[in-house]
């Protein structure tokens, strides 16, 4: 503890134009823009910052291993091997894709507040659905989206026969007409048991593509749920979490970038 | 691959001639002074006011070499500098002058997580980018 206390307080020592080199150098080595973040909210949603946690220690660990494939235990993992603080529920497609190659090979990884939420629920006609729209930063330069994902959280309910079956289905919001239902695309869907609760991943790649490309397109997504027999049911019903939910449950989308070409080092 | 001869000028940067058993004559190494060796400068981010802004790594660990060379080249270059131009002088004569011990051995990636103007998280991977090690 001794030698990390003189290390520790080494920096402080430094001259004031000292400090001022050495944290332009470090903000020059991270990448980061030169000013913090202008006005923190309060109270922000923290599902995403946990989740982007679980990411950095699982690709920090996967750095100091030199290779090594990311660490997390595979079962639980997201589509896209997300690291195991977020371990997503079985999913439709069988082949989940080798742990982590996703996340290990990806230079930028993004995720996005839920802004808009919107839903038909019991006290309207069915179907019922929930929209939700996201505010997406503008594309890092030079990075290409290899993957991105909408996690939603889904917890227990009341009067649910735990062992039926729900079919979740998430759609792109295409084009809004006035006075009929707007144009959809089927982006995934997932099937499971009423009784089952965690994080729910569902892959929105291609929609993320068009949305980073073409801003103006991004209408935001749909999620309907269905019983066995098509029966429409409402999402909160069922337990999907949304805005109004515990903090570290609210739903957040991540994208994954990988830099188009080798990135070139700044000049240092 | 001329062998230097006795009588010539003394090299501007008195590089220290191998005496004939090969080993070489350390001008500096019972001056006591400290051997080289690598030094880490950790710089906390809430020293500089990024907590809230900056969710990880806490700190920025910078390491540097420092400390009197087992083979100078000269007192008026830093340990770094003097690593990369005895690197260069080891290549180019390899018999005479060792591999610098300075000299970064291999570079490492670095990864940054923040906030956004607009609250977003983001995860930045930089590849090749930290000397963590070196020759010391």
């Amino acid at each position: 503890q001794q030698a990390e206390a003189v290390v520790h307080s080494s920096f402080r020592r430094l001259s004031g134009r000292e400090k001022k080199e050495m944290q332009r150098e470090i903000l020059s080595i991270l990448g980061l823009p030169g000013r913090p973040r202008p006005h923190p909210p309060l109270r922000p949603p923290s599902s995403a910052p946990l989740f982007m946690l679980d990411l950095y220690h699982a690709v920090s660990a996967e750095g100091d291993e030199e290779g090594n494939a990311v660490p997390g235990n595979g079962a639980g993992m997201g589509k896209f091997g997300a690291a195991d603080g977020h371990a997503a529920l079985p999913t439709l497609s069988t082949h989940t894709p080798p742990l982590g190659t996703v996340v290990s090979e990806a230079d930028t990884v993004m995720s996005f507040v839920n802004l808009v939420e919107q839903e038909r629920d019991l006290l309207q006609p069915r179907p019922y659905w929930k929209e939700f729209r996201f505010d997406l930063t503008p594309l890092p330069q030079g990075e290409t989206v290899t993957a991105a994902e909408f996690r939603i959280y889904k917890t227990l309910t009341m009067g649910q026969r735990a062992n039926r079956t729900l079919h979740i289905s998430v759609y792109e919001i295409q084009r809004e007409n006035r006075h009929r239902e707007p144009e959809l695309v089927l982006l995934d869907m997932q099937s499971l048991p009423a009784g089952q609760e965690g994080w729910l991943a569902f892959d929105v790649t291609s929609a993320s593509n068009r949305w980073l490309l073409h801003p103006r397109s991004n209408l935001g997504i749909r999620l309907y749920v269905e019983t066995e027999e098509d029966r429409s049911l409402s999402a909160g019903w069922i337990g999907l979490v949304g805005r109004r939910g515990p903090r570290s449950k609210q739903p957040f989308m991540v994208t994954f970038f990988r830099a188009s070409q080798a990135p070139c080092r700044p000049p240092r | 691959a001329l062998k230097p001869h006795p009588r010539k000028k003394k090299p501007k940067y008195d590089l220290p001639v191998p005496s004939i058993h090969g080993e070489v004559s350390q001008p500096h190494a019972n001056s006591g002074r400290q051997a080289c060796k690598k030094h880490e400068l950790y710089v906390s981010f809430s020293d500089l006011g990024w907590k809230d802004w900056v969710l990880a790594p806490t700190g920025y660990s910078a390491y540097y070499c420092d400390g009197e060379c087992l083979y100078p080249l000269g007192s008026c270059m830093n340990a770094t500098n003097h690593a990369l131009i005895q690197q260069v002088v080891h290549l180019l004569k390899p018999d005479e002058v060792p591999k610098a011990c300075c000299a970064p051995t291999k570079l490492s990636p670095i990864s940054v997580l923040f906030y956004d103007d607009n609250n977003n998280v983001i995860l930045k991977k930089h590849r090749n980018m930290v000397v963590k090690t070196c020759g010391c």
